[in-house]
């Protein structure tokens, strides 16, 4: 059995729409650690990786290991039907074929349940392996998103560029050029509008605008993000969930031919 | 020419 129940529902719903641009269908691997989800995007450019660790959820059940392989337009479907202040609880048999989702309104006067078909997904798993990054770039989410967003329209890829100073996110395009730079600036009023860079070497690597921005789906969930870079690997995007686990995108640079 | 790389080129299958 099963039965993970989160009275923040929202922040499912949330985790959710950060990762459906990405990914059609995926598998929820629950155990009695939390609920981790592994996949790749279509073209097998990006990696989503995320955690929900057992103890941020107000009650959670896993008795033995069960994998959930859910498509994901379909459970999106189903995640609209919960209001943003209901409370959320997965719940599955063991070696079932369904899964079920109940949502209830904080004073419990209304309840609602689906059940939705679980699928039988062939998974390739990744190892990822333990890398020291040249550069950490810690800045508010919100601004990653606009920059994000704001390049795409100049060019497909963008340039990040970082050195202790700050860094820098750069497009070309047929109508011209842009350049973002920001400066670490860790003496901010709030935590979480700091920019922060931990460098060993300068990085200057090349992305796909597309995926950077289907990242920035994730602005919701928390009020920064971390940019890890070294030459000639992928690119980390990650999202903390406070006190829960994270969302972490990994992206494949761009490279000579 | 830039080409894009793929990411199961950098991570092994486990």
């Amino acid at each position: 059995m099963f039965e993970a129940r989160l009275v923040q529902g929202a922040l499912l719903k949330k985790v959710l729409e950060s990762i459906k641009d990405l990914l059609n269908e995926a598998t929820w691997e629950c155990a009695a650690t939390g609920i981790s989800l592994q996949a790749m995007d279509s073209s097998h450019v990006s990696l989503v990786a995320l955690n929900l660790r057992s103890d941020g959820f107000d009650k959670y059940r896993c008795d033995r290991n069960v994998s959930l392989g859910m498509n994901l337009t379909n459970m999106a479907k189903i995640m609209k039907c919960a209001s943003n202040d209901d409370v959320i609880t997965i719940k599955a048999q063991d070696d079932a074929d369904t899964v079920t989702f109940v949502f209830e309104t904080p004073n419990q006067e209304k309840i609602s349940d689906y059940e939705m078909k679980l699928m039988n997904l062939d998974t390739e798993h990744l190892g990822i392996p333990d890398t020291d990054y040249s550069c950490i770039v810690k800045m508010p989410s919100v601004e990653f998103q606009r920059i994000c967003r704001d390049l795409s329209q100049i060019g497909d890829s963008v340039v990040i560029s970082c050195t202790k100073e700050g860094v820098k996110f750069s497009a070309a395009g047929d109508l011209g050029t842009g350049n973002v730079k920001l400066a670490q600036n860790a003496n901010v009023d709030k935590e979480e509008e700091a920019v922060v860079i931990e460098m060993q070497e300068p990085v200057s690597l090349t992305f796909a605008c597309r995926y950077l921005n289907s990242f920035t789906k994730a602005t919701p969930l928390a009020p920064q993000v971390q940019l890890s870079m070294s030459s000639d690997v992928p690119l980390v995007v990650e999202y903390k969930l406070e006190d829960m686990g994270y969302v972490r995108y990994y992206l494949a640079p761009k490279i000579e031919d | 020419m830039v080409g894009q790389g793929k990411i199961s080129e950098f991570f092994i299958r486990a």
